[in-house]
């Protein structure tokens, strides 16, 4: 099965 | 003091309709180089940033940075009372907790402002790096609209890949699975028409349809659509508002466990 990642796992906050 | 004053005034009544089933509230930032905007949607999925370049305005004036927090839905409320063909100003004094839009006929024969509250939002900035993408479709954005909506009917998820030979969506469900090619297409009457595909390397990744389906809202903005992709890498969906900015969707891939 796939997993949804989150944007926060590829960008940084700021 | 800020005053943004936008003759094509329908620019702002579409930028709003193409965000705001994504984010319910965000804050618009003001600065020198132009109206702004950074939200993710409440599941941290999916994130979009709008730009609006201050030369795109008539008039721009903006003191000091300032950042507005709205309620999207509100604004959209508000802004639905504007005409198409309307000119419409944005403007907010340094520490007010009101934003005002005015909105004059093209005629000048009928003015309204109307005064919105606005709100405390902690937004979450993220640092979004230049990135070099495997491939680069652009396409006519209404073709996009309608791929991502024939696949929802059928699927969840969109495979989206590239390779020389063009570009596939994807999509598998129940009732059975459906897959879509579009080929680099320059031989058109005109060039919104066009599909170009510059592709690095062959890329292939998997996206829940529901965000791209909400993406497309923004298909009134802009003819065509450009879909950046690298693997590992959030897609990049960005219309183009005229000549003054854009909307960029980001969208965080499903992985195989």
């Amino acid at each position: 099965s796939e997993t949804q990642h989150l944007l926060t796992n590829f960008f940084h906050l700021s | 003091m800020l005053e943004l004053r936008l003759v094509q005034g329908s620019l702002l009544k579409k930028v709003l309709e193409a965000i705001k089933e994504l984010v319910t509230d965000a804050n618009f930032d003001c600065s020198a180089t132009g109206f702004s905007l950074q939200a993710m949607d409440s599941s941290h999925v999916a994130l979009v940033a709008l730009l609006l370049r201050s030369e795109g305005f008539e008039h721009y004036r903006c003191d000091r940075n300032l950042s507005m927090g709205m309620n999207l839905n509100n604004v959209s409320k508000m802004l639905r009372c504007a005409g198409n063909d309307d000119i419409i100003t944005l403007k907010a004094d340094d520490g007010s907790d009101t934003v005002t839009f005015m909105f004059e006929s093209p005629n000048q024969d009928k003015i309204a402002d109307f005064e919105m509250k606005l709100m405390d939002i902690d937004s979450e900035h993220l640092g979004i790096p230049e990135a070099e993408y495997h491939a680069i479709v652009k396409m006519p954005s209404a073709e996009f609209a309608r791929i991502c909506k024939d696949l929802s009917s059928i699927g969840d998820t969109v495979v989206i890949s590239v390779t020389k030979e063009g570009v596939k969506f994807s999509t598998r469900g129940d009732i059975g699975n459906a897959n879509i090619v579009c080929r680099q297409n320059t031989t058109v009457d005109k060039p919104e028409e066009a599909t170009i595909i510059e592709m690095q390397e062959p890329v292939s990744l998997t996206f829940a349809l529901r965000y791209m389906n909400s993406f497309t809202k923004a298909t009134p903005l802009s003819n065509t659509v450009t879909i950046s992709l690298s693997s590992e890498l959030p897609v990049v969906v960005e219309y183009k508002v005229a000549d003054m900015g854009y909307i960029r969707f980001y969208l965080a891939p499903k992985i195989e466990d």
